[in-house]
């Protein structure tokens, strides 16, 4: 594997972190509230 | 007057951490190299902001300063010189240094767009001021711009083999400037602008990634990032549902065969265009748990509108091979589905991936490589020197 590759598989999984706890619902709407403009902006971007 | 000021919360960063952290992925952070002094020196006080509260949290990232710096003056009407973007990252990298946490990880730059003739000019003045506190030198690049980008464009070998010179460019400016510094591509995908809707995130953009992971590697890019896994545009690699896409199949298969040591492979034929088919040969990756050292994996396209049989040299040809081949689903080079010798590539459930599995071809048979197909093959037992 290349460095990067060892780096990555390497990387400390903190079960406590990642297992069961979800983002709150309330916190998922709001991102896919904000979205909507983000979404239009990024490509407004990218065809700049 | 264009941009409005936008507010990165601490609940941000702790989502986009978790994110990469929970998926096996290392995060790097672009940070905002407009923010700037009277005296046109970076200014990074917000940055250490932002620095101060990953260590509080012992967030380990890797770290960039801008993004497209060549572009600055275009899209922001603010010009920096390549040398003041040099001495902006010394001055990133005196911040980092000051934190045990971020003294060793890595910082990228410059994350330059296609390496045209005053690009490449403001990418040496950067690297003779700046280079020697990168850990790899990045730029971006996409083939075609997606709001024109036809069809035909996605397959064409002349396209394709544009890259091929812009990463030779890239390689020569860097050994000239900051010799043995890596060099990676630090953003790229198929078509700019968001890629191009209705071909990017489809079978026949996986010409053009596959190509470019081959080529890439061939050439000595260590890294190739890729736009993107999710978001706006069409070249994401999960849609809006997180539903993988092609090119997210294409990068598992790649991902599970293809190890990171290159050989060198090439293609010989007195009946078809030889730039129709692309070839290139890795050692297959030995975290896969059905192969060993001194295995080899071919991996191949073919671009003819008709099938082509390889024949492997007579070294490899008493060997056993794995084939997996990938051929678009219902709707054809537009399909949004990839079989996999035969298969429908599909999510087993929300969290599952399905198992790949290659069909055994025995010793001396040609490998067979329908037209507009990707084909990997796994030589078993190959015994290859450089994979030992």
């Amino acid at each position: 594997a290349s460095v990067e590759e060892r780096i990555t598989w390497n990387l400390p999984k903190k079960q406590d972190v990642c297992d069961g706890s979800k983002v709150s619902s309330s916190v998922q709407q709001k991102l896919w509230f904000q979205w909507a403009a983000q979404e239009q902006a990024i490509l407004k971007e990218a065809f700049s | 007057e264009t941009y409005k000021n936008a507010s990165i919360t601490k609940k941000t960063i702790d989502l986009l951490y978790r994110f990469a952290n929970c998926s096996g992925l290392h995060l790097i952070f672009g940070l905002n190299a407009l923010v700037r002094n009277k005296n046109d020196h970076w200014n990074s006080s917000n940055a250490k902001l932002l620095i101060d509260y990953c260590d509080s949290k012992k967030y380990n990232l890797s770290w960039e300063l801008g993004n497209e710096p060549n572009s600055f003056k275009k899209k922001s009407g603010l010009y920096v010189d390549g040398s003041q973007l040099g001495k902006d990252f010394i001055t990133l990298h005196d911040l980092l240094n000051k934190y045990s946490r971020y003294r060793t990880s890595g910082l990228f730059g410059p994350d330059i767009g296609q390496p045209k003739k005053s690009t490449q000019k403001m990418l040496k003045s950067f690297l003779n001021a700046g280079g020697k506190v990168i850990d790899s030198v990045t730029w971006h690049h996409y083939y075609v711009d997606g709001r024109t980008a036809s069809l035909e464009d996605f397959v064409n070998p002349n396209i394709l083999d544009t890259l091929s010179s812009e990463i030779k460019t890239m390689l020569r400016i860097a050994n000239d400037t900051v010799p043995g510094k890596l060099v990676w591509l630090g953003e790229t995908s198929s078509a700019y602008g968001g890629g191009s809707p209705g071909l990017s995130n489809t079978y026949i953009n996986g010409f053009m990634w596959l190509d470019k992971l081959g080529m890439s590697a061939k050439l000595g890019i260590d890294v190739v990032m890729r736009q993107a896994l999710f978001g706006a545009g069409s070249y994401n690699l999960v849609d809006s549902d997180f539903e993988p896409l092609p090119d997210y199949w294409l990068s598992l298969v790649f991902k599970n065969l293809v190890g990171s040591i290159v050989l060198n492979a090439s293609f010989r034929s007195k009946n078809v265009n030889v730039e129709n088919i692309r070839i290139y040969l890795h050692c297959t990756n030995i975290n896969n748990p059905k192969y060993k050292v001194g295995d080899v994996t071919l991996f191949a396209m073919n671009l003819n509108s008709y099938s082509q049989e390889i024949q492997l040299p007579s070294i490899l040809s008493g060997k056993f091979v794995d084939e997996y081949l990938l051929l678009p689903g219902e709707g054809g080079l537009l399909s949004q589905t990839v079989l996999l010798n035969g298969q429908v590539l599909k999510m087993v459930d929300d969290k599952t991936l399905p198992d790949l599995n290659g069909k055994q071809l025995h010793p001396g048979s040609h490998l067979l490589l329908p037209s507009m197909s990707f084909g990997f093959f796994v030589v078993k037992s190959a015994m290859a020197s450089a994979c030992l």
